[in-house]
């Protein structure tokens, strides 16, 4: 919230829109800010009326550099947008920076996304430290339904839930790295880097980099799935394949490989199979290993066929693994499985599992 | 020795930066000063982006001050 929690003392808020961006049809314009409201008032008992003449409370338009409020723009991208608190006069005014590109999809700057944060300052929110929060400061285009619980619980702090409340699905907050119950989706490498999938959220972890870093999904990889399932980096070829549900991704470093997605079952899995649990390189091998509920599977990179002879159980050729595994890294010959909070180090050489740790040890806690 | 210009032009962004968004006092001050309060304000906005907590303007903090955001500053004064 703002200093002294300013908030709108009457719950029915009148808006007008003075200008409209000439990227967007009007009627577009139009939809994109009713519906950017209708994100706060299906939450909290506020009202939102448009007027076409005369002061509202909350003010709308797109301007570029100086606009009259003495606190200018910057021209294309950096600055996208800013909105005042409530309060009388410029209080609530909410302003769009017209030097930025303004669309209905992720092509460039999500008019929606952009308003909704925006209204929220308007209505009293100030910006959330949650980087899955609508109310985080840097803009990521996401879909779906756009607060977080971080956000509902910011706003209905002001004004209370709605009475009628509509169900809604929150998203649930960031993960936190040192929950000690921690599990993971998917762990890979990339060039260096490990990258750990959770939730909407992947952590990136440098070898100079002590504080791991989340990032959502979607503000990488738009068009790859909220969620991760397995994840797995052939070095030689220089790819992160990605698995999601039945469909898998190729990434060139941070960028998405032309062709994709493609079936998991162009890789010799039969169509029983509807998600992959975890996947590994193994270096010494060349061989990528593929978890499946208790079995594996091993896929022979240089032929790009599926060995003879697989699924096999994990328990019998992993001793100490008597379980399903959510992801899995390999390390000059050792394998480290993870399974809810715990990882596995399974030594290759010495076939056991000689030391186990909490999951999110990896991640410095 | 002379500041290598492109670190020059990163220590600018970062003031203009903190300036806007972390209440980092306009005009010059002090030299001792200047870098203690712009260090402090640093580590304001590394904590709040939940990013290692140095003080210096070291690539991930400078790359996050380059992406697209909403004028908003994130804590301090209201303007």
């Amino acid at each position: 919230h703002f200093p002294r929690h300013l908030k709108w003392q009457n719950n029915n808020v009148t808006f007008r829109i003075l200008n409209y961006t000439p990227d967007l049809k009007k009627s577009d314009v139009d939809r994109a800010i009713r519906s950017a409201l209708n994100v706060w008032s299906d939450v909290t008992p506020l009202t939102f009326k448009k007027l076409h003449k005369g002061n509202a409370d909350i003010m709308i338009s797109f301007g570029s550099k100086e606009h009259g409020d003495y606190n200018p723009f910057d021209g294309p991208n950096g600055l996208l947008a800013h909105a005042y608190p409530p309060g009388q006069g410029i209080g609530g005014d909410t302003h769009f920076d017209e030097d930025e590109h303004w669309t209905k999809d992720s092509s460039a700057y999500n008019l929606f996304v952009v308003a909704a944060h925006e209204l929220g300052h308007a209505l009293g929110m100030s910006h959330s430290t949650d980087v899955g929060a609508l109310m985080y400061p840097i803009y990521s285009y996401t879909t779906g339904y756009p607060l977080s619980e971080d956000d509902i619980e910011g706003i209905q702090a002001l004004y209370g839930p709605n009475p009628n409340s509509k169900k809604v699905k929150p998203r649930p907050d960031a993960p936190n790295k040192c929950d000690p119950t921690l599990s993971f989706d998917a762990a890979t490498e990339l060039r260096g880097e490990t990258i750990i999938f959770k939730d909407r959220f992947y952590w990136r972890l440098h070898p100079q980099m002590p504080e791991p870093e989340q990032t959502l999904i979607k503000s990488t990889w738009p068009s790859i799935p909220n969620r991760v399932d397995a994840a797995y980096e052939n070095p030689e070829k220089d790819r992160v394949i990605i698995f999601s549900g039945i469909r898998m991704w190729a990434l060139n470093g941070y960028d998405l490989v032309d062709g994709y997605p493609k079936y998991i079952h162009k890789l010799g899995l039969p169509k029983t199979i509807r998600k992959i649990d975890a996947a590994v390189y193994i270096r010494d091998t060349g061989k990528t290993l593929l978890f499946t509920d208790e079995d594996y599977w091993s896929y022979d990179e240089a032929t790009g066929t599926m060995d003879k002879g697989y699924p096999r159980s994990i328990e019998d050729d992993f001793p100490g693994m008597d379980d399903e595994v959510d992801a899995a890294v390999y390390h000059y010959g050792y394998l480290y499985f993870f399974h809810e909070h715990m990882q596995y180090e399974y030594s290759y050489n010495s076939r056991k599992v000689i030391r186990i740790m909490r999951t999110n040890s990896i991640l410095n806690c | 020795l002379p500041v290598p210009s492109g670190d020059k032009d990163n220590r600018l962004l970062a003031e203009k930066y903190l300036r806007r968004f972390y209440g980092f006092p306009a005009g010059l001050q002090g030299k001792q000063q200047a870098s203690g309060v712009f260090e402090t304000k640093i580590k304001e906005m590394q904590k709040f982006f939940k990013l290692e907590v140095t003080g210096n303007l070291d690539d991930n903090t400078l790359e996050l001050m380059k992406l697209a955001r909403c004028g908003v500053p994130d804590i301090g004064e209201y303007n």
